[in-house]
């Protein structure tokens, strides 16, 4: 492991706390889109099926195990939690995100390393974590005035996903035969996908303001 | 070796 690859599960299991804080202790979340979570815990559920097959160490058992638990949990408080689900903004919210569960498992069967049940189950979840954000960066633009906590969950999220292309990049130099170009490609298209928000999130950080995306 | 060390990131 890379100090970039660890810098960027830091950065991921950061994010992930930080939404889980929010909504635990201020038990609101507002601002958080339900889309977005669901996606994320069908991508850790289809992807993480390794997790009884193989082993690779015990950090990466705990990881996933992490991944798979905190993204349930969220989206079991989102919807059931007395007080949680209360501050949803289920109106703002309303990006189809079943029409991205079909092109990307489509994909997968089309495109992949090999037909394997769990390959197959696996590529599926690299293509679709790529477009899981897009519910929420859809709300946050609705909602334009961002909440510090949510502004800087997307943030670490983001950054999670920049130091994953540093992390590609180091190990194509210092690896023998390390070619992945459906991860590759795939994180490509997710980090972009943030590039829009980074630069209002840094200008905003910049001049000290409150975050706010133009409508 | 291939496929123990082909999912190694997460």
């Amino acid at each position: 492991m890379n100090i970039f690859r660890l810098a960027g599960d830091m950065s991921h299991l950061f994010s992930i706390l930080l939404l889980l804080l929010k909504i635990h202790t201020i038990k609101s979340c507002a601002g958080v889109s339900l889309k977005t979570q669901e996606l994320y815990a069908l991508v850790f559920a289809t992807r993480y099926l390794d997790i009884f097959t193989g082993y690779i160490s015990l950090y990466n058992t705990l990881m996933k195990m992490f991944f798979l638990w905190s993204s349930f949990t969220i989206v079991w408080y989102m919807r059931y939690h007395n007080v949680v689900r209360r501050s949803y903004d289920k109106d703002q919210d309303t990006f189809r995100h079943y029409f991205l569960i079909l092109p990307c498992f489509i994909l997968a069967l089309l495109v992949h390393e090999k037909f394997t049940f769990l390959e197959v189950l696996w590529t599926f979840s690299l293509y679709l974590e790529a477009v899981a954000i897009l519910p929420q960066l859809v709300l946050l633009q609705r909602t334009r005035n961002v909440d510090n906590l949510t502004g800087h969950y997307v943030f670490f999220l983001g950054a999670y996903r920049s130091f994953y292309i540093l992390n590609w990049i180091y190990r194509y130099f210092t690896e023998q035969n390390y070619y992945k170009w459906i991860t590759w490609i795939s994180g490509l298209v997710q980090t972009a996908l943030y590039a829009d928000f980074f630069y209002y999130y840094v200008k905003s950080w910049r001049n000290s303001e409150r975050l706010q995306l133009p409508a | 070796e291939d496929d123990e060390d082909s999912h190694d990131e997460l």
